[in-house]
């Protein structure tokens, strides 16, 4: 969801 | 992975490794702010708490372990490092970064996406993030003269969340139009504040000038 896919992110 | 946030990730490994730089070949830490690298290893450890949980890719893991090492190590040498620890003067880092972590950490108890502690954690990082910058801020506008290694440190610490910024539009308009308020309105906020130093920072640069900030 939102949260966990920008969690691709540093 | 687009050229934005790759520019982005890049520039902030390489602010890391100019204060490295500063820090390992002057045996000083004048003009740095022990309490904005304070900030960046709770930044930093609450960002990454999926480190060993979640593998996202190589590249991702690799960097985060590079951020928490490079952060860590900032701060050791600030605090114990028998020599630079006598150039660190804490008398002009007046800021008092403490009493940022609470109105953060509420924040993010009260503006999160899940209510779970990773998610809460992370959002909490990324609010302090967008303000870690204020006690070095603060210390350049009261310290004389700037030297050049500080001056571009805060530089790119400052244009690779501006990288970031460019990296999120690319990923809305291009990618998956998912809106993604907190971390938007956090690295613009972050962003943000740096609007005056960069001013005077491209200011300096042009005139060949020493940077200096209002104070």
């Amino acid at each position: 969801d939102n949260a966990k896919d920008l969690k691709d992110e540093l | 992975m687009n050229l934005f946030r790759l520019a982005g990730d890049m520039t902030h490994l390489f602010s890391i490794i100019v204060l490295l730089l500063k820090i390992h070949a002057t045996k000083s830490c004048s003009g740095i702010s022990l309490k904005t690298q304070e900030l960046y290893v709770i930044v930093f450890l609450t960002r990454y708490l999926d480190l060993f949980t979640r593998f996202v890719s190589l590249y991702n893991t690799v960097m985060k372990i590079v951020f928490i090492g490079t952060s860590f190590a900032i701060v050791w040498y600030m605090r114990y490092h028998k020599v630079v620890k006598q150039t660190y003067n804490k008398d002009e880092d007046t800021f008092k970064h403490y009493f940022l972590l609470l109105p953060c950490f509420v924040l993010a108890l009260l503006l999160h996406n899940e209510f779970t502690t990773m998610d809460v954690l992370w959002t909490f990082s990324l609010y302090l993030e967008a303000v870690a910058i204020l006690p070095q801020l603060v210390l350049l506008q009261q310290s004389r003269n700037i030297d050049n290694l500080t001056g571009n440190y805060v530089f790119f610490l400052g244009a690779y969340r501006g990288l970031y910024v460019l990296n999120w539009i690319y990923r809305y308009f291009l990618q998956d139009h998912r809106a993604r308020w907190i971390p938007w309105i956090s690295g613009l906020v972050q962003t943000a504040l740096y609007a005056d130093f960069f001013y005077y920072y491209i200011l300096s640069w042009k005139k060949h000038e020493k940077l200096k900030l209002p104070a």
